[in-house]
């Protein structure tokens, strides 16, 4: 979105590392986050939740981010790799 | 879909709640039926049984409701945000254990989006203690965000990419309808060597002919009393046999003077079932007596009087007792009648008199039933369905149409709408 609240930006960050989308925050090596990868874990965050894939921390997905959910993560694997199987 | 990466590798699991929810409005009961029902429906589609257990022995899924802080790596955050989580299939002890947030408002069959439906959430979390992670499939039951109520859970059904899911874990099987709720069903006892089997030449009542003594919904059976006999509904609506059970087969300790039971249910509170006849009524922990038979009076009926019918109304939690066109009301919490009975039975509109037993059904509703006919109240309601009457058999009992069938007599009266009436009926009537 336009020039997101840097509190929304960080929270996004948060949900979409609780929930699989992005690695754990790792001090020891600490690996780049491209915005390109921040992306694409927007994307995938909206897929699940039945969103445009816009890439986006839109008002929609923050929006989302808020709705009542599973405690679970949605990616699954160390490396927020998804093991999923394409029909 | 996506997978775990584990899975059980036995194709029985056993099950038990180690604690409810403090504050839901759903009883335990309730709360007891919906789990198991969910439950079946993973193991419709799969070559699983879910067996429920007691405290004493060490299940595979141990769910709990808890709050905040509940020593796992998963703290709830209070009403809203996470609802559940379960852990996956594995050797470790909490492998499979499943956890409601107990600040959340469980509901069941809610229409309005006041509170998060027990049913549809509980499916979800045992997706995952079966090996499921979150899809993003539009209509999966496992997608990560709550969808709302997913409808009546005796006749639910996976969508397609979860079964596919969990053929990818279990093996493909063709859908398995009798797979019935994990509520460990009250099974007979071994025959005991005293009574003579019943032979089949034994003369049975038919079930088609209706006008039952007593019906009462068992953990999640419905179990419907005529004589010295009974038949069995299992929670899919499957009879267990068109052939009744004997009575004092069953019911161990059941005094052999004892030939109808006039009206039955199942106290929510402890699960015991309670057996009335004439002005005395019996307790049973499963299958078997507990004590000697108790007066009615007991439940604020005037001495010497029986009673017709006996439900627990779980709208709010009291058990109401209908004799004629009067019914008590009787708080068990409290365990003392309520004051200001007896009413009139007009109070619960289009109700017919005297009738023969109600029960309440797993979905919540409210059945009375009267000769071949029965009224449905929608839970919570005091006036019966416009629908109803509506014949037993077809819907109960797997019996032909009532216009084909000779046994079915019309509807009996009910009670009239609320409206004052200078009525007068004979004694007969």
């Amino acid at each position: 979105a336009q020039n997101p609240d840097a509190k929304v930006v960080s929270m996004g960050v948060e949900w979409l590392t609780r929930y699989g989308y992005l690695p754990p925050a790792d001090p020891v090596h600490a690996q780049m986050q491209s915005l390109e990868k921040l992306q694409d874990a927007i994307k995938v965050m909206q897929r699940f939740a039945g969103l445009p894939e816009t890439g986006q921390m839109d008002p929609m997905t923050i929006k989302t981010m808020r709705k009542p959910r599973c405690s679970l993560p949605d990616v699954l694997g160390a490396a927020g790799l998804v093991r999923r199987r394409r029909r | 879909y996506s997978l775990s990466g584990s899975v059980w590798k036995k194709r029985t699991l056993t099950w038990s709640i180690r604690s409810f929810s403090q504050k839901s409005q759903l009883s335990p009961q309730i709360v007891r039926t919906l789990l198991s029902y969910a439950l079946a429906v993973w193991a419709a589609e799969s070559g699983l049984t879910f067996q429920e257990v007691n405290s004493q022995e060490e299940p595979d899924i141990i769910i709990h409701f808890a709050r905040a802080y509940h020593q796992d790596s998963y703290p709830f955050d209070g009403a809203g945000g996470t609802l559940a989580h379960a852990f996956f299939p594995g050797e470790h002890p909490i492998s499979g254990d499943t956890h409601f947030d107990d600040e959340e408002t469980w509901t069941f069959g809610s229409t309005d989006d006041n509170g998060i439906d027990l049913f549809a959430v509980a499916v979800h979390e045992f997706g995952h203690a079966l090996g499921l992670g979150h899809s993003s499939a539009p209509n999966s039951i496992m997608r990560p965000f709550y969808q709302g109520p997913v409808g009546d859970p005796a006749t639910y059904r996976l969508p397609q990419d979860d079964r596919d899911g969990l053929q990818q874990l279990y093996g493909r099987v063709s859908q398995n309808p009798n797979a019935r709720p994990t509520r460990k069903p009250l099974v007979p006892p071994p025959q005991p060597p005293a009574m003579p089997p019943d032979s089949p030449s034994t003369p049975v009542p038919d079930r088609c002919e209706g006008n039952f003594d007593a019906v009462a919904n068992i953990r999640g059976e419905i179990f419907l009393f005529k004589g010295p006999w009974f038949w069995r509904l299992q929670p899919s609506g499957q009879l267990v046999s068109p052939r009744p059970a004997g009575l004092h087969r069953f019911w161990e300790g059941l005094p052999t003077h004892v030939k109808v039971i006039q009206a039955a249910y199942a106290r929510p509170l402890d699960g015991r079932i309670i057996l009335f006849s004439g002005p005395q009524f019996w307790v049973f922990q499963e299958r078997q007596l507990e004590g000697a038979a108790r007066p009615l009076v007991e439940f604020g009926l005037p001495p010497g009087e029986d009673v017709d019918a006996v439900f627990s109304w779980p709208h709010n939690g009291k058990t109401y007792l209908i004799r004629g066109q009067k019914y008590w009301r009787y708080d068990e919490v409290a365990a003392r009648p309520d004051p200001g009975y007896p009413r009139p039975l007009s109070l619960w509109e289009g109700a017919p008199f005297a009738p023969d037993d109600v029960t309440i059904s797993n979905t919540g509703d409210t059945y009375f039933f009267k000769g071949t006919h029965f009224w449905r109240f929608a839970e919570g309601s005091v006036k019966a369905e416009s629908d109803s009457p509506q014949p037993i058999g077809p819907k109960w009992l797997d019996c032909p149409a009532p216009n084909s069938d000779p046994r079915v007599t019309s509807p009996p009266k009910t009670t009239s709408k609320t409206r004052s009436c200078d009525c007068h009926c004979e004694l007969n009537q």
